[in-house]
């Protein structure tokens, strides 16, 4: 694990004498092998080195008597406040029906997702949500919400998949205004950031229905391209928050770190398992623990 | 991209960071720029262009030469049975769609096995995949046991006369034991029904992730013996390069790649083109 290497490296460089600015270096590389490693973009490793670095150049490593303590914990700090410090709140500050809209790549699992955030909504914030299967291109992906909203027992529109997803959230709005649901949670087809005509469709539905909240689903396996897709539906869309994925695997998450940078926006929630209940706030500290293993 | 440019440390920089943001990984870059650099001509005066061709037939010869030659042929048994697995939302039930419409249209009789039996609509979505490929589906109802519609598949297989049999199962993470456990009583189903079976286990991985992809193959051939690997999702920026470090490490070779959601967007692997396209 990096922490492991970050130990070897600073046993070794003590052996060589006192810790000096140029073999921070040495503990440096083993930073940006580890960030690497753990799938955090080349790009945002740079940037992030370069905040540690000045960081770790202080008295406080240089003059410590456990040097590399100090170089984990300034590792460790910097980890946390890029993504974001502490947990974060989903803003549901606005006139009832709050619209919230899930959006991602093919199969980061924004279906499954919208389900425990509805779940959560309703059982942790006592809400009433409502769902919206804005999905007519993959087999069975109206369905697939409509059996994960009977098992929540929460209501969802009937969506026609000959209708197109923009008349079917404005139906879906109205639908939820009269039985005074307070929330409208609306999912949509997985796409590429680079479908020009699929992006396009968000924002209609975007400017049909006014969303509080676009989230980003994002899986927390992804490798280099996360920085692609963060810029892209950021750039195309606008994105105001993001929920990570599948978080109940091995994969070390430097995801995060690439699309908290360029989104600039909250990692709010993180999926970890694959029941409805498997659903939980995003907590940078834990994430930063992941990394450094 | 790196054309007409010399043979200096800035342009091996550069290649270097395409290989890391495709996804190689750091340890098989660096195998891949020692190679390059050990290739250097001795005047430095070389374009560029000859590096990125040199280090395009350095990354194919990894490809190629890592593979272990199959042990059947295609075909060679009736039925010839397919398992796919790998894990959550990589593209198994859409890949099956695919390759069953491919292998209608060469006239084989093909049966798919709704062996997700857990996820919402899963045997629906496999259903619908079976209309639009024209094949029939074997499937039981939500939370049936999946080794039970599995055996029925088998069965269903030898007494229809198929010549092709493809069978999905539910994702699931590599770090789950028991789901694991549930692959490998799969597998003994299937072998326990005709010997020899399954003759393919393909392990669909996403060509969006990132080193995770190593440490999903290794877990999956241990367990599960794989012999070959659908890389889905190419379409979009990603570069799918950690198949590199795993047909290095594991010898386990990338047969066909998704490029689509439509049912002809499958195509045969071929590792020129997917190094080619790697660099644009
Ligand atoms: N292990 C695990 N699996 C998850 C998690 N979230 C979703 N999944 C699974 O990931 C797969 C894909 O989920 P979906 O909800 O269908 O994904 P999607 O983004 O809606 O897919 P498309 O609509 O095709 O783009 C399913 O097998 C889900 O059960 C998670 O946090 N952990
Ligand atoms: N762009 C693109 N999308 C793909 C490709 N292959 C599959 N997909 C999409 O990826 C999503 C997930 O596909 P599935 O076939 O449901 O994946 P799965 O592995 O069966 O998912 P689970 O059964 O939930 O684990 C769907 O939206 C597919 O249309 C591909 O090659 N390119
Ligand atoms: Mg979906
Ligand atoms: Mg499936």
């Amino acid at each position: 694990s990096l922490t492991d290497k970050l130990e070897l490296t600073f046993k070794r460089l003590r052996g060589q004498g006192k810790i000096t600015e140029s073999n921070i270096d040495d503990a440096l590389r083993d930073v940006r092998l580890g960030l690497l490693e753990a799938d955090v973009h080349l790009k945002v490793v740079r940037s992030f080195l370069d905040a540690v670095k000045a960081k770790a150049m202080g008295k406080e490593v240089l003059l410590s008597l456990t040097p590399e303590q100090q170089f984990i914990g300034v590792v460790r700090d910097e980890l946390v406040e890029l993504l974001g410090g502490d947990y974060q709140e989903l803003d549901l500050k606005t006139a009832p029906p709050v619209v919230i809209m899930l959006v991602g790549l093919q199969g980061s699992g924004k279906t499954t997702t919208l389900a425990k955030l509805a779940r959560y909504l309703k059982n942790e914030k006592k809400r009433t949500p409502y769902l919206v299967p804005a999905d007519i291109y993959r087999p069975a992906a109206i369905e697939q919400l409509k059996i994960l909203a009977k098992e929540l027992d929460l209501p969802v529109y009937d969506s026609n998949p000959e209708t197109s997803p923009v008349t079917i959230c404005r139906q879906a709005l109205d639908e939820a205004k009269k039985k005074f649901c307070d929330v409208l949670l609306i999912d949509t087809a997985g796409r590429l950031h680079i479908d020009e005509e699929l992006m396009a469709e968000l924002s209609a539905i975007k400017a049909a229905v006014n969303p509080h909240q676009i989230l980003f689903v994002a899986d927390s396996m992804t490798g280099q391209d996360a920085v692609n897709q963060a810029l892209g539906f950021d750039g195309k869309l606008g994105v105001s928050g993001v929920i990570l994925t599948k978080l109940d695997g091995d994969s070390r998450g430097g995801a995060a770190l690439s699309i908290r940078q360029m989104v600039g926006k909250p990692i709010l929630f993180s999926g970890v398992g694959e029941k409805l209940d498997a659903f939980e706030p995003f907590y940078p500290d834990r994430l930063a623990s992941r990394i450094l293993g | 991209i790196f054309q007409n440019r010399q043979w200096d440390e800035k342009s091996l920089d550069e290649m270097e960071e395409s290989l890391i943001m495709a996804d190689v990984g750091v340890k098989a870059t660096d195998k891949l720029m020692q190679t390059l650099r050990r290739q250097k001509p001795a005047d430095g005066e070389d374009l560029g262009q000859e590096m990125s061709a040199k280090l395009q037939t350095a990354m194919v010869d990894m490809l190629r030469g890592s593979v272990t030659a199959p042990k059947l042929a295609p075909l060679s048994a009736r039925p010839w049975v397919i398992l796919f697995l790998g894990v959550n939302g990589v593209g198994k039930t859409t890949t099956i769609g695919k390759l069953a419409a491919q292998h209608r249209n060469d006239g084989k009789k093909v049966l798919l096995v709704a062996g997700d039996t857990f996820r919402a609509a899963a045997s629906e979505q496999l259903d619908a995949w079976g209309k639009r490929a024209g094949v029939d589906v074997v499937k039981h109802k939500a939370g049936a046991d999946p080794s039970a519609v599995v055996f029925d598949g088998m069965q269903a297989a030898k007494s229809r006369n198929v010549d092709v049999l493809l069978i999905d199962t539910a994702g699931r993470l590599h770090t789950k034991v028991h789901l694991i456990e549930e692959l490998k009583k799969i597998r003994r189903v299937i072998a326990r029904e005709q010997p020899g079976a399954p003759h393919e286990t393909l392990l669909v991985l996403d060509a969006t992730t990132g080193q995770n992809g190593l440490q999903q193959a290794r877990v999956f051939k241990e367990s599960t013996d794989i012999s070959g690997i659908v890389l889905t999702k190419l379409d979009g920026t990603a570069k799918g390069g950690v198949i590199i470090s795993i047909q290095e490490e594991l010898g386990v070779p990338v047969q066909y790649i998704g490029v689509g959601e439509d049912v002809e967007d499958l195509q045969p692997f071929d590792a020129e083109s997917f190094v080619q396209a790697l660099f644009e």
